[in-house]
């Protein structure tokens, strides 16, 4: 061997070019196979309980859904509409005192009509740490036990996995581009959020960046003219706050909570900011659409993991905050006012099983996200 | 469709609902 080794003549010779565009055309044809197959959607949920969910596992749901969705976005005739819109709004028992609009003829399908918006007023916001993000009805709430958070008695799923934290596989975009909604002209300069002016020091109360001529409040909040006196109360020091998303652990004196609030089909369908917190980061979670009834959050273990979502991720003062939408089948579509570039139950859609994900960072520069206050309406559920 | 709230707070926050409860946007929800 040793023999062989050193004296053996070594000869070289230039690669024939016909073997170089082979191994070429190998590595091509296994990288083109590999996005194909990233292409194709994971087999579905194999559903384990009782004979309803079987069906429903066997059922094309974001099909139907879609189906759903166009269907309810053809133009009814004038006519028909009043008497269409008070049968729905007797089945499902809306209260069509309270629409923005109360002109029925102006909706001119049922799409629009389910996403009607609200009077100014006819929903005060509380007082409170953390108010009601929608009209619904509260499924469950408690506190996360270690990494589990309870569906039902009994029942749990795991937070990393509602979250997107234990999942490699997500798709990350970069940084959304958002809407006009938040416009950061310079740090120290003014926001506009909703058509309303104010400080950013109203938001971040930073002690070194506060104006000589802003007058300063005992409890270091930047009193402003422009800040409701109710949200000033409220104003937190979110840019001191860095919880790590990635990796939720909870400070010591504090705990995990879980709040589920189901939003029935008559219900108003928008949703709105719970608290003053800032947005970070999204997360789209491709899924199954099931539906999220009180009645079949029972029957399907783990179906909050399961169906299509919107996680909200970000901080408000205490720490970690999040918030997400959750798609059924009659309202599998998602909506981020602030987020144009969100686009939910897709028929070319991510991966089953996968998230994609975007920063908000460019909202603004210190607080490394999207600012939003109490009640600031951030969204909603369209039909299908 | 469904919004769920998962965060983190002193150990104090107190919900103040009860499961099954009907809530309208901007109601409290709890309180520390």
């Amino acid at each position: 061997l040793a023999d062989s080794w050193n004296n053996t003549e070594t000869k070289w010779y230039p690669i024939p070019v016909a073997l170089g565009l082979g191994v070429i055309g190998a590595i091509q044809y296994r990288r083109v196979r590999q996005r194909e197959e990233n292409k194709l959607e994971k087999p579905k949920y194999v559903a384990n309980g009782p004979w309803q969910v079987h069906v429903a596992a066997a059922l094309p749901l974001r099909s139907m859904s879609r189906l759903w969705g166009t269907f309810n976005s053809l133009t009814i005739p004038e006519a028909l509409r009043p008497m269409g819109y008070k049968l729905y709004s007797w089945f499902f028992g809306c209260n069509l005192d309270e629409m923005k609009n109360p002109d029925l003829y102006a909706y001119p399908n049922l799409s629009a009509f389910f996403y009607r918006e609200l009077k100014e007023g006819v929903r005060p916001i509380a007082d409170a740490t953390l108010v009601s993000p929608s009209d619904g009805k509260v499924l469950h709430f408690g506190v996360v036990q270690g990494e589990n958070i309870e569906q039902i008695k009994g029942v749990t799923y795991n937070l990393d996995a509602l979250l997107g934290n234990d999942d490699k596989s997500s798709i990350p975009v970069g940084d959304a581009i958002l809407g006009n909604s938040l416009e950061i002209v310079d740090e120290e300069e003014f926001a506009n959020v909703n058509g309303i002016e104010y400080s950013l020091e109203d938001m971040i109360i930073k002690g070194h960046a506060v104006k000589t001529e802003s007058p300063v409040g005992p409890d270091g909040l930047v009193r402003s003219e422009k800040t409701d006196p109710k949200v000033e109360k409220a104003l937190v020091k979110l840019a001191d706050v860095t919880p790590d998303i990635t990796n939720v652990k909870v400070k010591p004196g504090n705990a995990m909570f879980f709040c589920v609030v189901y939003l029935a089909p008559g219900d108003y369908h928008r949703f709105h900011s719970p608290t003053n917190w800032v947005v970070q980061t999204r997360r789209h979670f491709a899924g199954e659409l099931f539906s999220v009834s009180p009645y079949f959050v029972k029957l399907l273990q783990n179906l909050f993991v399961l169906n299509e979502r919107v996680a909200l991720l970000g901080k408000w003062k205490h720490g970690f905050f999040s918030m997400i939408p959750v798609g059924a089948t009659n309202v599998g579509s998602i909506k981020i006012n602030f987020d144009e570039a969100l686009k939910t139950n897709q028929k070319e859609d991510i991966p089953l099983g996968t998230y994609t994900e975007v920063t908000y960072k460019s909202a603004s520069k210190v607080l490394g996200g999207k600012a939003l206050r109490y009640g600031d309406e951030m969204g909603g559920f369209y039909l299908g | 469709s469904t919004v769920v709230l998962v965060f983190e707070a002193p150990s104090s926050f107190k919900f103040n609902v009860t499961a099954g409860q009907k809530i309208k946007m901007g109601e409290a929800l709890g309180q520390i």
